[in-house]
């Protein structure tokens, strides 16, 4: 995966931190104080799709190639999350019970080209 | 889509900055409650009934006085949440505890007594050396000093007990107490910590505390 840069047009994983002071969340989530979200942006012109490390696996590049000689390949293809890790919370919930909890895929960690 | 376009990020790209950090704050509160499957945050948290607490605290001490002789003899008045644990950086030899404090609870409670409890698992080839380090924010900045250190031999599996009462003290002053405990064993000795990650082996402080008295002037 590649993380956005000053001027980045091609798909790269762009940082983006909530904090949770800063929304006012602090008071019912204990831990952690923020939630690194993460979001994919950029352009895929047909041909990074499919390019390895730009793609998911091997099978996107195959779907790619399928893709590139039938007419679908004029809708070109998204930048996405390739991979993502959990996001642990620590929290009061409605009866002020302290909850600890895993959210699955809550965090982007690199992008690619459908 | 919505708007028309082909990808979900195509849309965020094409918002101002500001509308841009708008949408995805929006975004990331509305996922986090719907993963936690809640219409609204919750409202502020209330401290429990004093007799749930008392309750909930007879059953803990029934139920641990087989493994802790001696604990939790009497109901604690203390005010949950105390502290908070969270695992902080380690290598393959060394791990590092953060035990945080409230603190309005820092400032309010008075603390009589602090032990902490760590989990061996079998060494299998003798004695485990165990470096247990205390350290302490420095006066600035993110250095630390340590404030203790104690060299622990593990014969066999089960908890140890180490009093870091005066730790514990000298941090309800600061403005963010938190202790850091730093776990070493020579290398090649594995991780200091329980392997399984098990909640039940996890480190933990039990502290016997009270409530800091108000000192009142009467005139006549």
């Amino acid at each position: 995966g590649v993380d956005c840069g000053a001027g980045s047009r091609m798909c790269c994983r762009q940082e983006f931190f909530v904090d949770f002071k800063e929304i006012g969340w602090e008071d019912w989530i204990i831990q952690p104080e923020g939630y690194h979200m993460n979001y994919c942006a950029g352009l895929c012109p047909l041909h990074v799709a499919g390019i390895p490390g730009l793609a998911a696996s091997f099978h996107t590049a195959v779907l790619n190639r399928v893709k590139a000689a039938s007419a679908a390949a004029a809708v070109g293809s998204c930048c996405v999350p390739t991979q993502r890790r959990p996001l642990s919370l620590l929290y009061y919930d409605r009866d002020s019970n302290i909850v600890k909890t895993d959210i699955p895929d809550m965090i982007v960690d690199s992008c690619g080209c459908t | 889509a919505a708007q028309g376009w082909p990808c979900p990020a195509c849309g965020v790209a094409a918002l101002s900055p500001g509308a841009q950090r708008d949408a995805l704050l929006a975004l990331a509160k509305q996922n986090i409650l719907a993963k936690l499957r809640l219409p609204a945050r919750p409202s502020a948290p209330r401290p429990p009934a004093r007799g749930a607490l008392l309750t909930a605290l007879r059953r803990m001490r029934a139920q641990r006085s087989a493994a802790f002789p001696g604990m939790l003899r009497s109901p604690l008045p203390f005010t949950p949440p105390l502290l908070v644990l969270r695992a902080g950086s380690s290598t393959s030899h060394s791990a590092r505890l953060h035990f945080r404090f409230s603190q309005e609870v820092a400032g309010s409670t008075e603390i009589l007594r602090a032990t902490l409890y760590l989990w061996w698992a079998a060494p299998g080839r003798g004695a485990r050396p165990v470096t247990v380090r205390l350290l302490q924010p420095g006066p600035a900045g993110p250095d630390v000093t340590v404030a203790s250190e104690t060299r622990l031999e593990a014969q066999s599996s089960g908890w140890t007990t180490l009093d870091v009462g005066a730790a514990v003290r000298s941090l309800f002053g600061q403005d963010a107490p938190r202790l850091t405990v730093e776990l070493e064993v020579p290398e090649g000795w594995g991780s200091p910590l329980p392997s399984n990650h098990s909640d039940s082996h996890w480190p933990f402080v039990v502290a016997r505390a009270r409530a800091r008295k108000s000192h009142r002037l009467h005139r006549r």
